[in-house]
């Protein structure tokens, strides 16, 4: 039989909070690289 | 020396937590340096604190269970340290 789709790779994008997180960090990261 | 021992024991779960968000961070490889970053600037007593062994436990605990949130408790853990970073004095030359 077909193997169960694999369910536990939950993509990282999927999760709004995750999302403007990832944003927010990125976005401090991004900062901090200028200003060193 | 209990300051030391728990000072071990929070490196040891900050390096567990590293490890396990570095694979799910490729994409970013910049983040896990950041994060490592802001350990470096935080300060030692903060370090050797009850609080932080708290924060990283919490943390570790809820990406290993939610990998979906992972960027979440990376922020969580990075505001934690900045927020007890050592205090640079600025020395003004005269």
């Amino acid at each position: 039989g077909a193997d169960a789709p694999d369910d536990d790779d939950d993509d990282d994008d999927d999760d709004p909070e995750n999302r403007i997180a990832k944003k927010m960090l990125l976005e401090e990261i991004k900062a901090n690289l200028s200003t060193e | 020396n209990k300051g030391q021992c728990m000072s071990a024991e929070n490196k040891k779960l900050f390096e567990e937590f590293v490890d396990y968000c570095s694979g799910l961070t490729e994409d970013h490889p910049e983040v896990i340096p950041f994060l490592k970053g802001r350990l470096a600037n935080a300060n030692q007593t903060y370090l050797s604190s009850v609080e932080f062994r708290n924060v990283l436990g919490r943390c570790l605990t809820r990406v290993q269970s939610k990998r979906s949130k992972i960027y979440v408790y990376i922020n969580e853990l990075c505001t934690s340290l900045k927020a007890n970073s050592q205090k640079r004095k600025l020395t003004l030359k005269p």
